[in-house]
């Protein structure tokens, strides 16, 4: 059985799209078989690893629509050595989640399509893009846990408990099993009172469900996409890269 | 007659509620009348300014929602000595889209406030939330004037095309008035060849459309919200206050 985090905020640019690309070489490193899904119609993660969706003809969208083209025909090899799946998303996910808004069972697509395709992964990670619509419910329904990256900025606090309160309502009506992973600080600034500020606030509200692991500001992790690479595998010992290892070994330990 | 600018870019986090804060300050320090729009959900620019969403009773989704509500009614005295009006943006807003999507004129409740209510306002600027729904077309229709704040990063670069090709399409089939202001580079770090790089392809594909004034990234303008305030107010003679004061001028004058 594959373990499926679904990584989630709705407010926009927190590290989302950036931690299911590290998080994902990560764990592929630590020999896990990974698959990522890209449910943003901007397909940054795509982007991330060198597809230009522009160029797809099968993207999750016409997986969520049920095409008749089979999920594992969509998947392309990535990062290192090939050995990430991706699943990529596209702009044609836009128009996909108005036409699954008039469906019965518009928010467990993606469910229906995982458990018939789950067979080779050891865990999967769905990017979602910055709102709380379809798109990202698929993936709250979907998932066994959510990973919910907050940006260390006070305009960036105020959305996790707006975000909280969505998980409960999903757990509650679409996917029991669903639970939070954890709250992963991203964009920490070094040396910053008000980073240190927003981190102690979030320990303080959420308690143990604050990864122990903050990811630092640095400007690495902008320039990482431009060679189609993630900060893990380019600049391995990097400090952000050296965060996102310790995060995997977290998450593939305590399973 | 008040000069409406709409301030949108799909990709989450760029800066655009930081840009509509600022901007809106500087505006006001050169004897503007100015009116801000949060058409945000989150509201963010709401709560850039110690208004919090969560209280209010009345917010834009009841204006564009046609309640009885007029629309002088639900604007709040913000900024240094009040003297910017703000019309506040809620979580209502998100249920608000929903509704639209059936009206006819889901696109143009905004325009049609603002020809009924435009009165007193030198400058009106909107805020709009990471996406190209229908709060953002809203926006987009109602304005006369776009600007886009752009992260000088690789990964935000994406969006611009995709973005100008949809203010297109709206200038063709629903504001033929609609002019691009122009591309303001955000968050640009100091002494990144990575940023120089992302602003340099800016002004390669977009030419003149780039303003020449640069935001650089600076953790104060993450911590100016903490205290109710713009940057321009609290620390006028911050690099980024000195920047939003100089696109404030080259907006006033090239009127
Ligand atoms: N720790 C970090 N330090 C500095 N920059 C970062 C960091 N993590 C990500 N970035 C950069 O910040 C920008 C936003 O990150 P990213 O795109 O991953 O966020 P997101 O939450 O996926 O955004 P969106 O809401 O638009 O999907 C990207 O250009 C990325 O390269
Ligand atoms: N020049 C800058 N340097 C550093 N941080 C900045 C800068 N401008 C804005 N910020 C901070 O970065 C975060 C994102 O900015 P902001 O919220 O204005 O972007 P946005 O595009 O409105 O985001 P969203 O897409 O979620 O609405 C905020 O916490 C803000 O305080
Ligand atoms: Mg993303
Ligand atoms: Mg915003």
């Amino acid at each position: 059985m594959s373990r499926i985090i679904v990584v989630a905020n709705q407010k926009g640019g927190v590290g989302k799209t950036t931690t299911v690309a590290n998080l994902g070489a990560a764990l592929t490193a630590l020999d896990k078989r990974v698959l990522l899904i890209d449910l943003d119609p901007q397909a940054a993660l795509t982007a991330t690893f060198g597809i230009d969706p522009y160029k797809l003809t099968h993207t999750m969208a016409s997986v969520l629509l049920r095409s008749s083209m089979p999920f594992s025909r969509i998947l392309h090899p990535v990062g290192a050595n090939g050995k990430i799946a991706l699943a990529p998303g596209g702009i044609d996910l836009a128009a996909a989640e108005v036409h699954l808004a008039t469906k019965e069972d518009r928010t467990r697509r993606l469910q229906q399509v995982l458990e018939k395709n789950r067979v080779p992964f050891d865990i999967i990670l769905i990017d979602t893009p910055p709102s709380l619509g379809l798109l990202t419910l698929n993936g709250l329904v979907a998932a066994d846990e959510v990973l919910v990256p907050v940006q260390s900025h006070f305009l960036a606090m105020r959305g996790v408990r707006a975000l909280m309160e969505t998980i409960w309502r999903v757990k509650r009506r679409l996917n029991p099993d669903l639970r939070l992973l954890g709250l992963l600080p991203t964009m920490v600034e070094p040396n910053s009172r008000h980073a240190t500020e927003v981190v102690e606030e979030l320990r303080t509200v959420f308690k143990s469900k604050v990864f122990d692991v903050l990811i630092i500001h640095s400007v690495k992790f902008a320039e990482a996409p431009v060679a189609n690479q993630t900060v893990v595998d380019s600049a391995p010992n990097h400090e952000g890269a050296v965060a996102y290892r310790k995060l995997a070994e977290e998450i593939a330990n305590h399973g």
